[in-house]
């Protein structure tokens, strides 16, 4: 399983919380504008969070941080 | 399996309930306006409630907590 | 395998049944009108039960407690 | 595994039947107008009745017990 | 695998068949109508048999016992 | 893997073929018109041959044993 | 797996050839016209040979051997 | 894995290739003209040759030999 | 997993590309026009590469070795 | 899992970041205009990103880095 | 997993990159214009990279590496 974020302007944030009883911050990979990360859930990563102007792929569907 | 958040208003809260014969909040992420969090069933999150005006992405389809 | 529950009413009641030889309520979570809540069957969870005006989404289709 | 059943009037019954040698009632879950109950086929239910007016959806399909 | 059955009249029987090198019925299931039945193949039940006037949905199609 | 099989006539008969080296018939079970036989391949069976006018369902598509 | 073969004359013949470093064939089951056979691949069977006019269902599509 | 091969003519020859670091025939099976023959890929054949006038049933679609 | 080879002209070939550290030629199987090959990946071939005009299906498509 | 990367000018940047407790670059591949890359996720790598001008096809669609 | 490589002109490339901490060419496979490649993942090889026009069939779609 992963997931495919495109920022939409530069410092995107794609953050990664660890897996496990509890749940922190571990990395925040930054994006500028026209960059594209394609990130796994692994062994380490369990919940994953997207600040900024960007536009996700999932495999429930596609959205886009800044629009309704 | 995940499920895929997207908030639609600052204070959005993505709480995550204990694996187990007990069923207790273990975590609560927040999120503001047009963040997204995609969070994976784990170890030790079998059950997830959300709390706010959010978009919310499930394999069973999407649905918005403010609309009817 | 999980379900997705969005409360059309305050008091709406997700309870869970037991998995085993004995069938009882091991937990009733409750959810206020536009919440959210994605539920999973587990080890301890062989059945749910929901009571009170929602939407459910299931992999056989989604439903309405209160249209026919 | 699981059917989704939902009460169009009070008193309908879900009743698991024992797997094994044996056939026979282990529960009988009862279920008022509205109400929604999501049951799985576990290692003590291999076969699940419903009685009353109910609306039933299977992986095979929808069927109501009223309607022919 | 499972299969699922209303009856269209009162007196209909859902059969199990003994898996093995016999084959007998093990148990015999009278619903009324309207009354459904979801019956598993299990260790015990490797074939079927209904007799009355039944809807059967199935993963290869359904049918109606009285149409041709 | 299962098939389904509706006798269209009195006297429809489902025959089990032997799993192994050697074929042989080890049970014929007799359908009366209306009636449905839900058979899965088993330890004991892996050929299944019917005789008589039926509707047999099966992964690969339906048939009728009259029509051409 | 299994392939699904009705007879469209009498004398059809299902032939089954031995899995293994040979070939040959180990049984061969006679089909009137208007019966059905649903035969699996074994462990004693990974090729089937049908000789004589008859319909021939399988995953990859339906055949008649005496179309072009 | 099985394929589908339907002889439009007679002297149709399925050959199966050997599987391993040598690659050599180790079967030849003629078919005529109307016969069908499904075969699996095995321990032993890891692949096959069609050589005549036929008709091939595969997973990736289907196609004649005599057609371009 | 397998390809399906149709040759449309004389002389094509069928080259199995060795698995391993080492990528070398092991075989290499000609097809006469009209001849039909369908070769799987095995524990000895993780590449297959065709000369000559051909036409080839696989699980992402077919093609054809002259057209553009 | 695979994702597939066109470079649509030259210098496009396909950088593996490492699976594990850390986030680090392990490897930046670069690609000229036209070429294509096809990189798996890995023991090694559990996200990649992707600098430059580029196409990128994923399970979950596709996308290009340049237009919104 | 595989991937197919038709090549356009003469002299295109097919590299396998090593999988593992290290990430190097191991092998180039030449194509010539018409020549088609079926090239798997495996043990050795964790991404592939393409040089030369050609046209690529992958299981997110197909890309042409000439065309924009
Ligand atoms: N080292 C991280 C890399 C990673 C994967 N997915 C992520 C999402 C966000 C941030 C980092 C990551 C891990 O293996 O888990
Ligand atoms: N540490 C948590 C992270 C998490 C995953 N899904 C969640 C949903 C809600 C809150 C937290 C989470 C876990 O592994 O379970
Ligand atoms: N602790 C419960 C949480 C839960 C999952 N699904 C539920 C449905 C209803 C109520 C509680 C739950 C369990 O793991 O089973
Ligand atoms: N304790 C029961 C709960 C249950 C599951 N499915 C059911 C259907 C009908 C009645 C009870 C049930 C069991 O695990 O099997
Ligand atoms: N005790 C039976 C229950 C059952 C399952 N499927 C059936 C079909 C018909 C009759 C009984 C059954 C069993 O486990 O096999
Ligand atoms: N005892 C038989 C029952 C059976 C299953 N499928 C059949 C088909 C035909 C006749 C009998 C059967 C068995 O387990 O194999
Ligand atoms: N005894 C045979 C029965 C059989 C299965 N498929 C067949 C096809 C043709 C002839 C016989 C068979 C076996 O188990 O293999
Ligand atoms: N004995 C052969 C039978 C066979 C299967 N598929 C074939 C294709 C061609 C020729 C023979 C075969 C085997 O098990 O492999
Ligand atoms: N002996 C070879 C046969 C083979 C399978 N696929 C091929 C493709 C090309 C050439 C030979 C083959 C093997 O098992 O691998
Ligand atoms: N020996 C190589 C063959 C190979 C497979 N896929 C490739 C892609 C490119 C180059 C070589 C290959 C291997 O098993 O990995
Ligand atoms: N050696 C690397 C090769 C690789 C696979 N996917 C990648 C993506 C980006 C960069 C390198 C790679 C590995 O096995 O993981």
């Amino acid at each position: 399983d992963y997931i495919v974020v495109k920022a939409l302007e530069n410092g995107v944030n794609i953050i990664g919380l660890t897996r496990g009883r509890d749940t922190k911050f571990h990395h925040s990979e930054k994006l500028d504008k026209g960059e594209i990360m394609i990130a796994q859930f692994t062994q380490h990563t369990s919940a994953i969070k997207i600040r900024g102007r960007a536009e996700v792929l999932t495999k429930h569907g596609n959205l886009r941080s800044d629009e309704e």
